[in-house]
């Protein structure tokens, strides 16, 4: 079995050799790769050694190549079907954001209380009532649900969400997600960062 | 002068604190505080000497008192002013996020290079154009600025963004943003958190 912490680090080469190549970088040695990540080479090798033999240690690995490799062993080459919960600001935000299709995830239905919005279509994703949950989840075999509602909501919709046999969940509140074992969820949270950034700005 | 590695975790402190209040809790040993962080609580007696004296040992520390001075040390109790740039599916998200106001940030003005859109009003905040932002930036004293303009704009953006005098960025563009000395940015992405998600989703 593969740690959690392989896997989360594999996300972070993987971001790091999009940015090589959108600096037109081919080749990358394991200790540059370490350095912009702040971790050790040895590391790097440990974490690629699960899946394999990566490149050759001389010259470095190849960019393309590796974030090929990468894509396919974290399964996000396979197409991710998400569902959305709450067709709000930010829900509607995320139904324009083109980054989803880019890797490989589209939403595929949204879920939502307000009777205005039932029915009705959204960046062409239809709104279903969230008493339909279970069974469009089932029968658009989704993997992953977004929750984008308030945060008195959430409680309701994390039942609704774990019968419907969802595992991974990605979670905009404010809301600590109290999970039963076998479900993963990440929380989206950018007021730690603006806190950091109000102080900076009051002290420089 | 207090190391910004500081700063981050008072952040998460205000964060475990306000979760502690949303449960009713009134006093919290700086043991437990340490283990719901997974930090040592000799870490965050470190951390909270540089600013005097907090609660006391024996019996804890009162959570809303504490929360209360770390709003006060980081300099969030003021009045913290943002500006936004692109007006655009995600700009009017965070235009309409009530989370802001709660935390005492508020965005003052939009810069866009959409000439639909400059001129007009969105969720009560003018849209100027870009040309106007050293001027409008001056004018209301705004100390921070968020990007959410397309990844391919960033750097003239950016450019616009140090003439003004900003000191602190939050980013929520996918580009690394290569910045001078005495500037700060701290970048939001959720697609890492997503892969994590999709392989924890294919594996189960
Ligand atoms: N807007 C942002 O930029 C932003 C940023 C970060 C986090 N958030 C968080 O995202 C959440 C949504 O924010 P928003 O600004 O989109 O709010 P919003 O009020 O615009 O949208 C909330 C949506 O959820 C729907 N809803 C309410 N109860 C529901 C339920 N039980 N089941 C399904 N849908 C339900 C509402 O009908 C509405 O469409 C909040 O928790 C907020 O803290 C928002
Ligand atoms: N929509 C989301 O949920 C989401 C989520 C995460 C990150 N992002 C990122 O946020 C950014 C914006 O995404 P979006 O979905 O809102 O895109 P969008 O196309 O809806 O909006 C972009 C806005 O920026 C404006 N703009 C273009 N060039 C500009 C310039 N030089 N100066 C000022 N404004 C300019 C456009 O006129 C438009 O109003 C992108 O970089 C995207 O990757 C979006």
């Amino acid at each position: 079995k593969i740690p959690n912490a392989t896997i989360k680090r594999l996300s972070l080469y993987r971001k790091q050799l999009r940015r090589l190549i959108s600096e037109d970088r081919e080749v990358v040695q394991s200790q540059e790769l370490a350095d912009s990540l702040g971790l050790t080479s040895t590391q790097i090798r440990k974490d690629l050694s699960y899946f394999g033999k990566f490149g050759c240690r001389k010259k470095g690995y190849d960019v393309n190549l590796l974030l090929a490799n990468l894509r396919k062993i974290m399964g996000v080459a396979t197409d991710n079907k998400l569902c959305l919960f709450g067709c709000g600001n930010l829900g509607n935000a995320l139904l324009g954001y083109k980054g989803f299709e880019q890797r490989g995830f589209s939403i595929e239905a949204i879920f939502d209380t307000d009777l205005n919005k039932i029915g009705k279509f959204f960046h062409g994703k239809r709104c279903y009532s969230v008493n339909q949950a279970k069974e469009v989840i089932k029968r658009k075999n989704i993997k992953i649900a977004i929750i984008a509602v308030p945060d008195e909501t959430v409680d309701e919709i994390l039942e609704i969400i774990i019968l419907s046999g969802i595992k991974s969940i990605l979670n905009f509140t404010q809301r600590h997600l109290q999970l039963p074992g076998g479900i993963m969820a990440r929380s989206v949270d950018f007021t730690d960062k603006l806190e950091l950034l109000s102080y900076f700005s009051h002290t420089k």
